[in-house]
């Protein structure tokens, strides 16, 4: 597959998304 | 309590060239079931040892059975359900000393434990949730999600069992607001947890915190897509579907099983596989189970279909065996072992 549809990727994506969530 | 022996003889019929990479291991025959509806393998703890069991779940009688060696099972335990029948085992993992059951007419009901007093050897259940359950799933750590309710009204909620099949802890995840299929683990990223909508919603939760971390749309051509399993690879998200109402179109054959990898920062994805049946076989997805890397299905011809999610292809076809369509399909949790059963109450287990 295209990986560059994806946009850019974040090995941190979980920690990432957990702190801009909100709570 | 009743043996039942191996029988194995009556298999010689079936294609060997058919069952690609599936070896007979044992036959169990659960002569007190009208109806199989389930099946499971795990670990059970007795007198301080665990020992791989098999659970099979009929519509008012589940049972435990004991390994007396690799072709002779015991019947330890067996509970009745008078009232409400039995839908489903919910398989927990890191559980050595309960069994979790759906029970329900179309949609469940009720989730029961059900559990063995050690001191008098006798069989109980307890009452663990009730209501309009539309997903539920067990999870490491002892841990049991479920959501109740639909749309607004909707609650998710991750139950951790304490001793003797009680609740010791009750963690509250925040709602999409739509109503939830079903739930996957992700493999390679302890905390989070996935599910899969009816508006063809992907979405994930910090299982930890409670927090809906994403909501992310996949392509609509497969609707009531369901997730079986996620890994989280170099960033991205691997997710496992299956589809049981795809209709047949002739670019794609007739997928059974989706691998989709959504990047979950952007909520951009992609189909990286779509696995379809070998040419002339027909038959849609009825019932499936995924674990690792492989992928299981019965489909509606009565046909047990297993596919290499790595390498791409259909690896094992089982087709009916005794003029008996299957029914049931699900992999071990004890060993590579997959446990495929017929609606009286056959157990054939085979080593993949």
């Amino acid at each position: 597959c295209r990986k560059a549809d994806l946009g850019p990727i974040s090995l941190n994506w979980f920690e990432e998304l957990s702190s801009e969530a909100p709570l | 309590h009743s043996i039942e022996q191996t029988e194995i003889g009556d298999l010689a019929a079936c294609d060997s060239l058919n069952l690609g990479n599936l070896q007979l291991v044992s036959k169990l025959k659960n002569p007190s079931c009208s109806c199989s509806v389930d099946v499971s393998a795990m670990w059970w703890e007795r007198a301080g040892a665990k020992e791989p069991c098999i659970v099979i779940a009929c519509e008012d009688v589940v049972s435990l059975w004991r390994s007396l060696d690799m072709s002779q099972w015991e019947k330890a335990y067996t509970w009745h359900f008078t009232e409400v029948p039995v839908l489903q085992i919910i398989p927990v993992p890191d559980v050595f000393d309960l069994i979790c059951v759906a029970l329900g007419n179309l949609e469940i009901r009720e989730i029961r434990v059900l559990l063995c007093s050690s001191s008098a050897e006798s069989e109980k259940q307890v009452l663990l949730k009730s209501g309009n359950i539309k997903a539920v799933l067990g999870l490491a750590k002892r841990r049991l999600v479920s959501s109740i309710g639909t749309f607004g009204d909707q609650q998710v909620q991750i139950i951790t069992f304490g001793e003797n099949g009680g609740s010791k802890d009750e963690q509250f995840l925040m709602s999409p607001d739509e109503t939830i299929l079903a739930f996957a683990e992700v493999q390679g990223a302890q905390e989070a947890l996935l599910g899969s909508t009816i508006m063809n919603n992907i979405v994930i939760w910090n299982s930890k915190t409670g927090q809906l971390l994403k909501k992310m749309h996949i392509d609509d051509c497969y609707q009531a897509s369901v997730c079986h399993r996620a890994y989280s690879e170099m960033g991205l998200l691997f997710v496992v579907l299956s589809h049981s109402c795809v209709k047949e179109s002739q670019s794609f054959g007739n997928p059974v099983f989706q691998l989709l990898v959504i990047n979950p920062k952007t909520t951009l994805s992609l189909d990286v596989l779509l696995y379809s049946l070998p040419q002339g076989q027909a038959g849609r997805f009825l019932d499936g189970d995924v674990k690792d890397h492989v992928a299981a299905a019965v489909l509606t011809s009565g046909t047990i279909a297993i596919w290499d999610l790595l390498l791409g292809h259909c690896t094992a076809l089982l087709p009916p065996v005794s003029e008996q369509n299957w029914s049931l399909v699900k992999w071990s949790g004890t060993d590579s072992h997959l446990l495929a059963g017929q609606k009286d109450g056959n157990i054939f287990i085979y080593r993949y």
